[in-house]
C-alpha cells in the first residue's frame, strides 16, 4: 500500500498570469513528484498542489525564489488518511 | 435493510454493491439494479434504475465515482440513490419527476479505481488498465469520451493524471455508458458528479465556443447553485468548463451534449479549502443534503421542459 508520509498539500495563490504559467511549468518536472489537486487556471483561482516528502524543499524553494505565495493545506496526508481509515473502521464496527 | 447502513461513514466497493442489494429489495416496485458491462479488471459495472414503470420513458442519468478518488462522490451517490428511494410518493417533485421519467445512477463508475483506492493507493484518480508499451497504468476516464477527443485539454502521457487514452471510449467504463445511453435513446439529462471545487459546469470544454443553449443552461446552474448555497452556504460557481476552470477534451458531459442530451452537467462537489479529495467522512451528510436540492432543479426542469 502506497503511504504518504510527510507529503503535504499546499494552496498555492498566484498573483498573475505569469505566476500560473511557472506553475504548469514546476507540474511538468519529471523529477518532482508532485500533482495538482487544483490545477492553475487563472490567478482568482486557488491552486492546490500535492507534493511528495521528497519534493517538499525543492517545490518550496522553487515558490520561495519566485515570490508566489502559499500556505501549507495538508500538513501530512498520511496522518489525514490513517484518521480516514480508523473512522471507516470505527463506523463498521458499529454497523455490525 | 437499509436502515443499519452508516451514510455518515466510507465504505468498500463490496459494502456498497451489497447495499445496493438491499435497496432493491427494500424498494421493489420502484428499484432495479441493471449490469451495463465489466471493468477492465472485470468488475460488474452496475447501475441502480428508478422507475414507476412504462417502457422508454424519458430518462436522466446520473453517475459518481468516475475519478476513484473522489471518495465523496459516491458516498453522495448511496444518500442520493437513498433519498430518491424514500421520497417516492412522499415528495412532489420526485413523484412528479418518477411518474414521468425514469431515472439511472452508477454510483462506483470506476470500480477498479474505487478498489484501488482502498488496497493500494487513496491517491488514485484514474481507470487500472495497462497501457501498452508504458509502465504506467491507468487512463482519465473523464478525458476518454469521443468528444474533442485528443486536444489540448488532455494528456497522450500515459503517466499523466489526464491520460486520454489510446482514442475515444477505449476505457470499458465510459463504452458501456455510451452504449447505455446509446442504446436507450431517450436519455435528456447526464449529471455526472465530482469533488472538489464547488463548481456547477456544463458544456463546453473542449471548445470556447458557446453551447446553443448556453443561456438556458447558464440559468439554470445560477437557480441550483442558488439552492444548494441556501442549505448551508456552500458558495459555487458555475458556467461552462472551458470559462470556468479550463480547457478539457473527451468529458462527459460535452460528449453526451454533442449526442443529443441537452440538461447536461458535472458537478465538482465540496471541499471548502481544507481537505481536498480527503474531505471527513462527517461531512458526506451535509454534502449530500446541500447537492440535493440543486439536482431537484435540474431535474423538475427537465420534467418541465421536454424536447
Amino acid at each position: 500500500e502506497e503511504l504518504f508520509v510527510g507529503d503535504q498539500v499546499l494552496r498555492i495563490t498566484a498573483s498573475d498570469e505569469e505566476q500560473i504559467t511557472l506553475l504548469k511549468v514546476l507540474g511538468e518536472q519529471e523529477e518532482l513528484q508532485v500533482d495538482f489537486w487544483r490545477h492553475p487556471t487563472s490567478p482568482s483561482h486557488p491552486v492546490d498542489l500535492w507534493v511528495s516528502f521528497s519534493s517538499l524543499q525543492p517545490v518550496k524553494t522553487f515558490l520561495e525564489s519566485n515570490s508566489i505565495s502559499y500556505s501549507i493545506m495538508i500538513k501530512d496526508v498520511q496522518a489525514l488518511l490513517d484518521e480516514e481509515k480508523k473512522t471507516m473502521t470505527k463506523s463498521r464496527r458499529t454497523e455490525r | 435493510s437499509t436502515s443499519t447502513f452508516d451514510f455518515a461513514s466510507y465504505h468498500t466497493i463490496d459494502e456498497i454493491y451489497d447495499w445496493m442489494d438491499t435497496l432493491v429489495d427494500d424498494h421493489p416496485n420502484l428499484v432495479s439494479k441493471i449490469q451495463i458491462g465489466q471493468s477492465f479488471e472485470n468488475r460488474s459495472l452496475y447501475v441502480l434504475k428508478f422507475s414507476t414503470g412504462g417502457s422508454n420513458r424519458s430518462a436522466i442519468w446520473l453517475d459518481t465515482g468516475i475519478h476513484a478518488r473522489e471518495w465523496v462522490t459516491q458516498a453522495v451517490g448511496v444518500w442520493t440513490a437513498n433519498k430518491i428511494a424514500k421520497e417516492y410518493g412522499q415528495d412532489p417533485s420526485v413523484t412528479a419527476i418518477l411518474d414521468s421519467m425514469d431515472i439511472f445512477l452508477e454510483i462506483i463508475t470506476n470500480p477498479d479505481g474505487f478498489a484501488f483506492t482502498h488496497s493500494s493507493n487513496r491517491l488514485w484518480r484514474k481507470t487500472r488498465s495497462i497501457n501498452a508499451g508504458s509502465h504506467c497504468v491507468g487512463v482519465d476516464p473523464n478525458r476518454n469520451w469521443d468528444a474533442g477527443f485528443g486536444g489540448s485539454g488532455s494528456s497522450s502521457n500515459p503517466c499523466s493524471e489526464t491520460y486520454r487514452g489510446p482514442y475515444g471510449h477505449s476505457e470499458r467504463e465510459v463504452k458501456a455508458i455510451v452504449d447505455f445511453i446509446s442504446d436507450h435513446g431517450n436519455v435528456k439529462s447526464v449529471i455526472s458528479i465530482h469533488s472538489y471545487s464547488q463548481m456547477l459546469l456544463f458544456p463546453y470544454g473542449y471548445k470556447r465556443t458557446p453551447a446553443p443553449h448556453y443561456q438556458e443552461l447558464n440559468e439554470l446552474a445560477k437557480k441550483a447553485v442558488r439552492d444548494l448555497a441556501a442549505v448551508y452556504g456552500t458558495k459555487y460557481t458555475y458556467g461552462s468548463i472551458v470559462d470556468t476552470i479550463y480547457v478539457a477534451d473527451g468529458t462527459t458531459i460535452d460528449w453526451a451534449y454533442d449526442n443529443g442530451v441537452k440538461y447536461s452537467f458535472t458537478f465538482e462537489l465540496r471541499d471548502t479549502g481544507r481537505y481536498g479529495f480527503l474531505l471527513p467522512s462527517t461531512q458526506i451528510i451535509p454534502t449530500a443534503t446541500e447537492t440535493w436540492p440543486a439536482l431537484l432543479d435540474i431535474m423538475i426542469h427537465v420534467l418541465e421542459h421536454p424536447y
